[in-house]
């Protein structure tokens, strides 16, 4: 099964 | 006070409509510079990321900065009363909870208003950061469409695969397989009909199909698409809006568990 990462763990938080 | 006034309504409507149902919510911020909008889909999966330049509006003036808190399918609701030729202007007073939007026929015999009522999002900014891709295409937008809604009924996810030979687009499913490849073509006159391949490196990357076709529902926002790939990284998908500015939106790449 293929899983997605959240956006959260490419981007930082500001 | 906030004010901002765009002759095309309709780039407005178009922009909601694009947004609607990808995300619920989201903040307009707004600022001396412009508009700005970062949100993300329910799973975090996707995030949309606009910006509208403040020199991009007839008029614009923003006297504090401020968040507003937009259910989307309520303000499409609002836009839905607009006329395709009408003259949009968004108001809000410092602190409101409420936006007005004032709808002008071309001909100035027509004008109407409506309150939308804003909610306080509690929303974390996420920090992009600009970089190199390892791909850029430039496509027609109407191509990009077409690809993702054609491969959207064979399979689930699509692998995209940009090399020196072109872009393809795979899928699989029940009925059997699909590819499309596109080469870099600069043969047509119009800019906007080329396909425009620039690359770094070879890059292969898998995505949901789902959001790729949500994505293209910004299509009657411009003629062209540019999507930018990298190893890894969620890809690109932009649509230039004139000169007013930009919609991006960030789709997460599928991983082997």
């Amino acid at each position: 099964a293929a899983g997605q990462k959240s956006m959260t763990s490419f981007f930082t938080k500001k | 006070m906030f004010e901002a006034r765009i002759t095309q309504g309709a780039v407005l409507k178009k922009l909601v409509e694009a947004l609607k149902e990808l995300v619920t919510e989201g903040n307009f911020d707004v600022s001396s510079t412009g508009l700005q909008l970062q949100a993300m889909d329910s799973s975090h999966v996707c995030l949309v990321s606009l910006a509208l330049r403040e020199d991009g509006f007839e008029h614009f003036r923003c006297d504090r900065n401020m968040a507003m808190g937009i259910h989307f399918q309520n303000l499409s609701k609002i836009l839905k009363c607009a006329g395709n030729e009408d003259t949009i202007t968004l108001k809000a007073e410092d602190n409101a909870d409420q936006l007005t939007l004032m709808f002008e026929s071309s001909n100035q015999d027509r004008i109407s208003d409506f309150d939308l009522k804003l909610m306080s999002i509690e929303s974390e900014h996420l920090g992009i950061p600009d970089q190199e891709y390892s791909a850029e295409i430039k496509m027609p937008s109407s191509e990009y469409q077409r690809i993702v809604r054609d491969l959207t009924s064979i399979g689930d996810t699509v692998l995209i695969s940009a090399t020196k030979e072109g872009i393809k687009f795979s899928t699989s499913g029940d009925v059997g397989t699909a590819n499309v490849t596109l080469r870099h073509n600069t043969t047509p006159e119009k800019p906007e009909e080329q396909t425009i391949i620039d690359l770094k490196e070879p890059v292969a990357l898998t995505f949901a199909l789902r959001y790729l076709n949500n994505f293209a529902k910004a299509t009657p926002l411009a003629p062209v698409v540019k999507l930018s790939l990298t190893k890894d990284l969620p890809i690109v998908v932009e649509y230039q809006i004139g000169e007013l500015g930009a919609v991006k939106f960030y789709l997460a790449p599928k991983i082997d568990d």
